[in-house]
């Protein structure tokens, strides 16, 4: 038997709602310690990392550990139907072909229940190695999303550039070019409005921006982003998700392959 | 003129 309970049901809804468009199908891998979902976009240029500790839930059993593939559109059209304040239940039998989804308004004594079928995925499982990133950037999640928006105006891909003096995101197009300089912010009074560059060594890397902006739909999960790269290593473009009391209960994470010069 | 690499070609598929 599994099952997960989750009274801020948004969380579930805003996870879908930031992987949905950029893989179609995945597995969800659930044991004792959590949920997860590792997959790579169709043009295997971006691979989502996604993961939600048990702890996090408010109420979370697993018996046996299972693995649940299916089309993750279908699931975030449905899921798009909980409200808000709905709290969600993800439910599954051992020899699951389908799970049950349920959903709860709190203020009133509804019980929305729907199943999803379940599918058998071959999906290939890829091995993050740990890595050493040469710069590290923390900021506003609402500035990167804005970053990549505003740049793909102008653009479709963009270089990165850190040095000493500061982090700069850079693109060029037919019409022009653009170019937002970030430096790191003074103080800490809103640690939420704060830029934070950690640099080791200097690098300069160009990445496709149609991936960014996908990755940026996960703006809603966290108030931070981080930007962690290295030469020519994936871009990781991590979202921490927190739960009430600030703990942190699981992440998403992007990796994105960079683009070099031929 | 750049081109796009696959995030496959950097890590191993287990």
């Amino acid at each position: 038997m599994f099952e997960a309970r989750m009274v801020r049901g948004f969380i579930i809804k805003r996870i879908l709602e930031a992987i949905k468009d950029l893989v179609s199908e995945a597995s969800w891998d659930c044991s004792t310690s959590g949920m997860s979902l590792q997959a790579m976009d169709t043009s295997h240029v971006s691979l989502v990392s996604v993961s939600l500790k048990a702890d996090g839930f408010d109420k979370y059993r697993c018996d046996r550990n299972l693995t649940l593939g299916m089309n993750l559109a279908s699931l975030a059209q449905i899921v798009k139907a909980a409200g808000n304040d709905d709290v969600i239940t993800i439910k599954a039998p051992d020899d699951a072909d389908k799970i049950t989804l349920i959903f709860e308004p709190k203020s009133e004594t509804e019980t929305w229940e729907y199943e999803i079928k379940l599918m058998n995925l071959d999906s290939e499982y890829l091995g993050i190695p740990e890595t050493d990133y040469s710069v590290k950037i923390n900021l506003p999640s609402h500035k990167f999303q804005r970053i990549c928006r505003d740049l793909s105006q102008i653009g479709d891909s963009v270089t990165i550039s850190a040095a000493k003096d500061g982090v700069r995101f850079s693109t060029t197009g037919d019409l022009g070019s653009g170019n937002v300089k970030l430096n790191q912010t003074a103080s800490a009074d809103k640690p939420d409005e704060a830029v934070t560059i950690k640099i080791e060594e200097p690098i300069i890397l160009s990445f496709a921006l149609k991936y960014l902006n996908h990755f940026a739909r996960a703006t809603a999960l966290s108030p931070q982003v981080s930007l962690s790269l290295s030469k020519d290593v994936p871009l990781v473009v991590e979202y921490v998700i927190h739960d009430d009391d600030d703990d942190e209960i699981g992440y998403i994470r992007y990796y994105l392959a960079p683009k070099i010069e031929e | 003129k750049s081109s796009q690499t696959r995030i496959d070609s950097f890590f191993k598929v287990l």
